[in-house]
This record gives structure tokens, sequence and C-alpha cells, in this order.
């Protein structure tokens, strides 16, 4: 139940973060 | 306060710590990094198995908090997590490029890393150049190489004249301010080699075999009978978006006219372990595309003198 089954990385979003 | 014990496996050196139950993986991850001298920290990171898969102590999270074994001492292994673009340019300390020599060099020994024979021969008499120094045929005389364990099993073939090629490489390839000698040397094994991917091996809806890379660059597709060249490469800048449900893992190209790519792993742990190589990875290329920070600067200037 605790495993998170899912994963998510928006790699452009990092970017834009970066940047800002 | 109290505390468990952990042992630590560096590339050439085990210790002891005195760990606090409430210490993060940070706290561990600090404390060896000071015993050992290294301030290129960002590279490396704190390694166990679990059921024959590898994971990393996570810096925020307790250290007790991870899916190992607490039969004490709990052991880690302290090794690189993520390699260079550039090892001659991003490895500055020595302290950091021994490391990565060592590590990379037991890799391409134990076939972890495919290293093609003309190279392993190549590095084979680096590694022996920075152990040795230069080839003095009044020191080093015939055999005294015998007890090294220095080339690939592959390679150490008795068809395959490996000796020879050292011995004509040593004197006459490896002589000083020529070739490879000097600082930056020791390193290169990383580029010459696989490049530092860390390999697993997913399949595709049709079930058939794949191998990913996860590099400096990338994200790399491999069919397993070519492990040097990808038959399709996803550089940093032309991905979207990275994820997985379950054994599934997802890359979105940010070009909306090309496909996106799927595939099946394993294990769910397998799919964590690639996201978490992916962030990490993605994390140090945008690093580098930005000024060095003061300290990396600071550090670079010693190197210099």
């Amino acid at each position: 139940w605790h495993q998170r089954r899912r994963g998510n990385y928006g790699v452009q979003a990092a970017w834009r973060r970066l940047r800002r | 306060p109290k505390t468990f014990t952990v042992r630590i496996v560096t590339m050439d050196a085990e210790m002891e710590f005195n760990c606090e139950m409430k210490w993060k993986g940070k706290d561990l991850f600090d404390l060896v990094c000071r015993t050992l001298g290294l301030r290129e920290t960002w590279f490396f990171g704190l390694q166990y198995t679990i059921k024959d898969t590898v994971a990393w102590l996570k810096t925020d999270k307790k250290v007790l908090d991870h899916d190992v074994s607490k039969e004490e001492p709990v052991t880690f292994h302290f090794l690189a997590k993520f390699y260079p673009e550039n090892a001659e340019e991003e490895l500055v300390q020595e302290i950091t490029q021994h490391l990565f020599f060592l590590q990379v060099k037991k890799q391409i020994l134990d076939e972890k890393i495919y290293c093609p024979p003309e190279a392993s021969v190549l590095l084979a008499s680096y590694a022996v150049q920075a152990k040795y120094g230069d080839y003095d045929p009044s020191v080093h005389k015939r055999g005294f190489l015998a007890q090294e364990e220095l080339l690939p099993k592959r390679v150490r073939h008795p068809m395959f004249p490996v000796w020879g090629g050292i011995a004509t490489e040593g004197p006459e390839g490896i002589t000083e301010g020529r070739g490879p000698a000097g600082r930056g040397r020791k390193p290169r094994a990383s580029a010459a080699a696989d490049g530092g991917r860390s390999l697993s091996n997913p399949q595709n809806k049709k079930g058939t075999e794949l191998l990913l890379g996860v590099d400096a660059l990338g994200l790399h597709i491999y069919d397993p009978e070519n492990r040097l060249t990808p038959k399709i490469s996803f550089p940093w800048n032309e991905i979207r978006n990275i994820s997985y449900s379950d054994k599934e893992f997802t890359i979105k190209p940010l070009d909306k006219k090309i496909d996106v790519f799927k595939f099946n792993s394993s294990k769910l742990r397998v799919n964590k372990l690639i996201l978490q190589l992916c962030i990490g990875n993605h994390d140090l290329f945008m690093r580098r595309r930005k000024a060095d920070s003061l300290e990396v600067q600071q550090m670079k200037a010693q190197a210099r003198e």
C-alpha cells in the first residue's frame, strides 16, 4: 500500500524552473 | 542518543560508523564524504542491494526507513552514481579521479561495462603507468605484471595477443609528456568504455529484449547484441516527460511527431531506479549548462596550481 506504483518527471518543466 | 553500526565499503577501503537512529541518508553520506576528504560529492551515492536489484540511499529519508537488512553492521557501498559528460574537465580533485578510476576499472574487468579489446589493452597500459610510472626496462622486467588483473576475461583469451600488446604499448606509447600521461589520465576509462551508462534490461511490448541506458546526455535504447551504438537515443533536451506506472515505463519526446516510447521492466523497483537515475543525470546536465558554483571554481583554480 505504501509503495508508490507511479512516478513522473517533467524534463522540460525542470528546465523551465531552472531558467526562471 | 541510540545508535547502530554502519559499514561503508569504498573501492579501496572499509570503514565503520556509529549512526544515530534518526539520521537521514544525507547525514550518513556527508559523514562519509568528510571522512574521505571528498568534495565533488554530487557524483556519488550510497548503494545497497535488495532482492538482486541495486538501490541508492535517499538523502531526505531516514537511513533505517530504507528497505535495508537491519542486521548490523548495515552495509552500504560508496560508489559513483552519476558519470560526467567530460571526465577530464569535470573530475577536478585527485580523490574524485581516483575513485572513478578504481570503479570503472573494476566494472570493465567484471564485464559490467563493455569495453572493446583494443580499448581494454590501451586502458590497461594507462593503469600500469598510473601505478608503476613510466616504463623503465631496468626496473620493469618481463613478467612483473603477471599478478595484476588488468584485462576482462573475454579479452584474456589465449588467442588474443594481449601481453604482446601491452609490452609494445608500454615503452612506445607511454612516455611522459606524450599521450594521456599526466592529470586527467585516469578517468578517461569512463569515456573510452561505456560512457558511464547504467544499463538495465527492459522489454518492449512485443517481448523483444532491449537494453536501456541512462547517461549524462540522455536515454538510449540498445539491442543486446550491440551495446556500443544505441538503436534509438533520446537526448535530454528532446524529452518532454518520463514516467512509469507499475512495470510500464514511458518516454515522451518533445516533438509530437515522434512516437511515445514504451517498454516493460522486469520489476517496479527497476522503474523506480531508472527514474531516479534520469532525474539525477538530468539535474547534473542542467548544472553543467550554468556557471560553475563558487566551490567548483575554487577547486578548479586549486587543481590548476
